[in-house]
């Protein structure tokens, strides 16, 4: 472990929390993309699959456990607890066209191919574009609470924390990963968009709003 | 190097 990528799991496990005390103390889940959040269930899913058979440590397994129930939980508020608040009229981006092309490249490009081998390379390929309906809502709303762009930009340093911690582990352990590395450059730079209005903005006291 | 994935990472 690295303070790289332990900085970048506290900040995924931060973008959660973040999340989930928007969603319960506004008693809303305005904003929130319901199919950017039901891709990372099935991100999770596939990926943490293992937790069942591979015993890494308490910390991967308690972070595993976390981000599976987390996330399905966030489904739950979204789609029984607070349905009324969600509304899927602006939650348009066709989840599936990013599902299948993923689907594919796991069959192509994965270390072993193995059934639990392709589902881990198909979970990364797939959390690399899952906040792709998210920011595309976003896109289209033009806007969005603070409290939102705080859980977006936890969010997002979460995988460009990893960059550093792969760059430190080609040279410390000489090992590298090129499906997660790519993916991750992929997945961060998606983000670059967003990230310059929070720094310019949300960051100076302003409101997250687009350029008409 | 070796190529692969280091099954620590989340």
């Amino acid at each position: 472990m690295n303070l790289f990528r332990l900085f970048g799991d506290l900040s995924h496990l931060a973008s959660i929390l973040i999340l989930l005390h928007k969603i319960q103390t506004t008693r809303s889940c305005r904003g929130i993309s319901f199919k950017t959040q039901a891709l990372y269930v099935t991100v999770f899913v596939a990926r943490y699959l293992d937790l069942f058979y591979d015993w890494v440590s308490l910390y991967n397994f308690s972070m595993k456990v976390f981000f599976i129930s987390s996330s399905i939980y966030i489904l739950y508020l979204m789609k029984v607890r607070f349905r009324p608040t969600h509304d899927p009229s602006i939650d348009t981006f066709r989840a599936e066209y990013l599902v299948g092309p993923c689907v594919v490249l796991a069959l192509i490009f994965n270390y072993k191919f193995t059934f639990p081998e392709v589902l881990w390379s198909f979970s990364i390929f797939l959390e690399s574009v899952a906040i792709l309906p998210q920011l595309f809502m976003l896109q289209r709303t033009g806007e969005a609470e603070t409290i939102t762009t705080h859980y977006l930009a936890a969010l997002g340093a979460y995988r460009a924390l990893y960059i550093p911690n792969w760059i430190y582990r080609y040279f410390s352990e000489g090992v590298v990963d090129p499906i997660a590395v790519i993916a991750g450059l992929v997945q961060t730079a998606l983000y670059v968009d967003f990230f310059y209005v929070y720094f310019t903005k949300v960051l100076q006291g302003q409101k997250f709003e687009l350029p008409a | 190097h070796t190529e692969g994935r280091p099954k620590d990472e989340l």
